[in-house]
């Protein structure tokens, strides 16, 4: 995951994919295309869940939050 | 948007294990750590766990034998279609009791022990082996089973929201002792020193043994710890007292004197000694610049003559302790002792007055007087009510005598 530096939005839904925030499989996202209420949804669910301001946007605090080493296992299971 | 309306809290995944004694192997270790330490670092990982449940842990290590928990430390593509990311990112992952319990380690982080430098293996493995007993991620930012990695936390204890969380699925802790046999270490509910009886060569513990009241123990490096008394040492490790002990202090610490009052080491890797109005400070046995200094001059607000000094695991500060009195030194603060101490020891419930010395170990702070010695449970701030009750004879429990 990009430790340090600039997160896209891309890396944003690829790594809310992989930790349940998103019902996505990854390689979807190669194709590029997403939708972008579901990433703003999506980065609220992440926000509320890690305690942040809920803003919906990539706001850098979210991106640092999404730098953090943390557990591979899924945030949201079911 | 607004703020959930849930409160936040732990989260059961939805299985757990049928059966409350558990085996586990590692049949993976790091490549950068001691299997032994490794070892001893899991176990705990497992022994938070186990402290608030019924819940047993033991080690298999011959290869045959079927366990519950398998952990591996692996690089990148490892088999399970869930490939680590090297250093930083994704440190770690488990899978639910549904899902066969496993733990997976990224072998790329640099992986330490007691260390701020790294990531603490101690605290991820006691994360993921949550998952492993079917705990899933909470967001209480506090909680150990929040996804994030908060870095070495000296005086880790679980979190109320954790403890909720595993007895909701294992239920209290009913009996004294947690940790069983097997073939391996095992996780209990008390982490005092399990040294075993060996035979003390003469002269060796026997001294300690006829009268275990000492001057002062301290921890040097990692989990070594040296007992003083008079004009000599010895050395304890996990493993008891080590052989060719006693010997004299002044000739292992160049210019140090015997009778020593009080020594810890804080984090900087520093160890300082005290006796009367003086200390000495040391890095390992050699002294680290030009001593005595006076105690006033270099711990203001701290007095001469103390009984004992400890860095608490409650708070990482250094504690003073003399007579009836205790007081808090904290260097990032000016001035470093508050003008509120000293306080009476009778705070700290259950400890008595005029202690010989206190020590850490393994995450607790312990207290000596008079040959027995107290636990002290942090977050009760009381003497730790575990059975057999404290004080317990020091002689017995941490010189094998």
């Amino acid at each position: 995951f990009p430790v340090g530096g600039d997160i896209s939005d891309t890396n944003a839904m690829i790594y809310l994919s992989q930790f349940g925030y998103i019902n996505k499989s990854l390689s979807q996202f190669s194709s590029g295309y997403f939708n972008r209420d579901q990433l703003s949804t999506a980065i609220a669910d992440f926000q509320s869940f890690a305690g942040l301001n809920i803003t919906g946007e990539l706001d850098e605090e979210t991106k640092a939050t999404m730098s953090l080493p943390r557990c591979g296992v899924k945030d949201r299971i079911g | 948007y607004g703020a959930s309306s849930r409160s936040k809290r732990y989260a059961l995944q939805g299985s757990r294990w049928r059966v409350k004694s558990l085996k586990y192997r590692i049949s993976k270790y790091p490549s950068n750590l001691n299997h032994g330490k490794v070892d001893r670092e899991l176990a705990r990982a497992f022994g938070v766990w186990s402290d608030y449940t019924d819940l047993t842990f033991t080690q298999v290590k011959s290869g045959s034998e079927q366990v519950h928990i398998d952990i591996r430390f692996e690089k990148g593509e490892h088999g399970d279609g869930d490939p680590f990311d090297g250093p930083g990112g994704t440190l770690a992952h488990a899978y639910f009791p549904v899902y066969g319990g496993d733990a997976h380690f990224d072998d790329a982080e640099h992986w330490t022990i007691d260390s701020y430098r790294g990531t603490n293996l101690f605290q991820v493995a006691a994360h993921e082996f949550g998952h492993s007993l079917g705990l899933s991620h909470s967001d209480v930012k506090t909680a150990l089973m929040a996804p994030f990695y908060r870095g070495y936390e000296p005086s880790f204890t679980l979190d109320a929201d954790d403890i909720l969380g595993i007895q909701k699925l294992y239920g209290k802790k009913t009996r004294s002792s947690g940790g069983s046999s097997g073939d391996g270490s095992s996780s209990g509910s008390d982490n005092t020193p399990k040294l075993p009886k060996v035979p003390t060569a003469p002269g060796s513990g026997g001294t300690l043994c006829k009268n275990a009241s000492v001057d002062t123990i301290f921890r040097a490096e990692e989990d070594t710890h040296y007992v003083f008394k008079g004009d000599l040492y010895w050395k304890l490790t996990d493993d008891g007292v080590a052989a060719g002990y006693p010997r004299k202090i002044s000739d292992s610490w160049q210019g140090l004197p015997g009778d020593i009052d009080a020594a810890f080491t804080y984090r900087n890797g520093k160890t300082y000694f005290f006796k009367g109005p003086h200390y000495w400070r040391y890095v390992g046995k050699r002294m680290d610049g030009d001593y005595p200094k006076l105690i006033s001059e270099g711990f203001t607000g701290i007095p001469d003559n103390i009984d004992a000094a400890v860095v608490w695991t409650g708070n990482g500060k250094i504690y003073f302790y003399k007579g009836t009195k205790f007081w808090k030194f904290d260097p990032a603060q000016r001035p470093p002792v508050k003008s509120i101490y000293p306080k009476p020891i009778s705070n700290w419930e259950g400890i008595p007055n005029n202690i010989d010395t206190a020590t850490v170990y393994h995450g607790y702070t312990y207290f000596f007087k008079n040959g027995q010695y107290w636990r002290f449970d942090d977050r009760s701030f009381a003497v730790d009510n575990a059975n057999p009750k404290f004080p317990r004879p020091t002689s017995k429990w941490w010189f094998g005598c």
